[in-house]
């Protein structure tokens, strides 16, 4: 998959997550939980989303408490790139606060993370 | 990161891989490219093998010996009459001019779907990830229930059925032959890379309907400026003209071929741009707008002629839509070939939409809701029964006769192995 596909990936799932949340008034973590517990074994669904979420649920989890949308989330976690001179691409309404405040705001959030020593193909 | 690199995976990862580049199916393992498996380009593509160690026993192909001792064209029929000792499938078939159905399509000819279920929180359940797999190793597409070739019961209610069923309704002797030789992407200019896996022996197979049904991807691409990289009518006559030909040296002699032209896809923009994506129907947030902007920034649009705010762009891929449909007339009305009759049907989406209004329905009811592009169940069948009226009032040999001996079959062979 392109790098397109990788941030569109990203951010439909997160988006996932944060909507399963809201609708079931429940935690982020709570909400992963429910999304792997509904893939099926087949194909190696389930087990790889519990793989997912315990490389990514961390961060994610800090990032969607903070109200940051589907957007900052995969923009911070770097599963979508604004390359030099192109424009950002977006899904949701922009926040309130200017662009770049809020993915540095996010960036020291998740800045130990053990996450991002992973390229963003994976 | 890449699980195919694991020792143990590498041999099956290729297999995969080949059957995916190459359209055929991946278990087939008398390599007659007819499968007993139903995914990874298996039988919900084309007819059930019902030999897989025999590559001479097909779907499609005439009886050996009226198969008399055993089903070689997997149509359910086989054996003798202990009545009067004669073979069923001579007295069943013979002089019924059976016939298959072949589609050389893209996307929307193999049905993709990326189902709302799978991104929908609010309706989120166990069941609704059920059919993921399923999806998953077809290539996120259902030609199972696709307009042209589907034979399964679909997810939307309306009564129209699939083209194949119809040739098999119209003639039992046509059970299982269908072939849907459609790629996500493909155009008239990527064709030849698979029209290989077109399965037609031009001596011991019935002759076929083939339909060149490649809607979008000539005008259809994610490039901020898609227009460079459209297909030219020249471009278009050349290949096509190269299809034909190799049609020509594989098709049984008696065979007929359609082309089929491209939609006006402003359709899309107009009856879409100002609804909610379901992405965005909880927090009433997101647009198709938004989306159809964000897939182009990515420059992953599927469509970025069609699915964007830039009235101009929109249409001027539909005049070239317009251009590309106008050589296909032309290629239809002045060649000819030996093997096959040359056809010419428009894309009339425009027709199927007042249709479905005449049934109280609504034009975006007729798109997939994920992608926003793509024409879902209903629009496939509905595009399926005005193609099928079309040549029987127009072409009615191309579908041939209605099978006297329907009834017997049925009696004696009820659903002739299902499928």
């Amino acid at each position: 998959p392109s790098n397109g596909h990788i941030c569109i990936g990203c951010v439909v799932v997160v988006s996932v997550i944060e909507q399963l949340a809201q609708v079931h008034n429940s935690t982020a973590q709570a909400s992963m939980e429910r999304l792997c517990s509904y893939l099926p074994e087949q194909l190696f669904l389930k087990s790889t989303c519990y793989l997912v979420v315990s490389m990514f649920g961390p961060d994610i989890i800090k990032l969607l408490s903070a109200d940051m949308n589907a957007d900052v989330v995969c923009h911070t976690l770097e599963f979508c790139k604004q390359d030099a001179g192109q424009p950002l691409c977006h899904l949701y309404p922009l926040p309130k606060a200017p662009w770049e405040f809020t993915l540095e705001k996010a960036r020291q959030m998740v800045k130990r993370s053990p996450t991002l020593k992973y390229s963003r193909s994976d | 990161s890449d699980i195919c690199s694991l020792p143990f995976l590498v041999k099956i990862c290729q297999k995969i891989k080949l059957a995916i580049e190459n359209s055929v199916p991946f278990k087939d393992v008398d390599s007659d490219k007819y499968s007993i498996f139903p995914t990874l380009r298996g039988y919900h593509w084309r007819g059930r093998d019902c030999n897989d160690s025999d590559g001479t026993v097909y779907p499609g192909r005439r009886p050996d010996d009226w198969d008399i001792h055993q089903d070689s064209n997997c149509n359910g029929i086989w054996g003798v009459d202990p009545k009067d000792g004669i073979p069923y499938e001579k007295k069943f078939c013979e002089g019924s001019q059976p016939r298959g159905i072949i589609l050389l399509g893209d996307s929307a000819g193999a049905h993709f779907r990326i189902s709302p279920e799978w991104i929908t929180a609010s309706q989120m359940a166990l069941k609704s990830f059920f059919n993921l797999p399923t999806a998953l190793t077809n290539e996120l597409n259902w030609p199972q229930l696709s307009g042209a070739t589907g034979f399964l019961n679909g997810y939307s209610r309306i009564k129209e059925n699939s083209l194949y069923l119809r040739l098999r309704e119209r003639n039992h002797c046509n059970h299982r032959d269908y072939q849907n030789l459609s790629k996500n992407g493909a155009s008239s200019q990527n064709l030849k890379k698979f029209i290989e896996s077109l399965s037609r022996n031009q001596l011991l197979d019935h002759p076929a309907i083939v339909i060149y049904a490649m809607i979008g991807n000539d005008v259809c691409n994610g490039r901020r400026d898609p227009v460079p990289e459209m297909t030219t009518p020249e471009q278009l006559y050349s290949k096509v003209t190269e299809t034909l030909k190799f049609l020509n040296s594989h098709l049984p002699n008696g065979s007929h071929v359609f082309l089929s032209g491209l939609p006006d896809g402003t359709f899309l923009w107009d009856n879409l741009h100002d609804r909610y994506h379901p992405l965005g129907q909880l927090n009433e947030d997101v647009t198709y707008d938004q989306f159809y902007t964000f897939l182009s920034c990515l420059q992953v649009s599927p469509c970025h002629g069609w699915m964007s705010s830039n009235k101009t762009l929109r249409t001027l891929t539909s005049q070239r839509a317009e251009q590309l449909s106008d050589t296909l007339k032309k290629i239809a009305t002045s060649q000819r070939f030996t093997n096959f009759n040359l056809f010419y049907v428009d894309f009339d989406f425009q027709e199927i939409t007042k249709e479905w209004q005449r049934r109280g329905g609504q034009p975006w009811q007729l798109i997939e809701p994920v992608d926003g592009f793509h024409p879902n169940e209903v629009a496939l069948l509905l595009l399926a029964d005005r193609f099928w009226n079309k040549v029987q009032r127009q072409w009615p040999e191309v579908l041939g006769k209605e099978n006297p001996f329907n009834p017997q079959i049925k009696q004696v062979f009820g659903d002739q192995g299902g499928h």
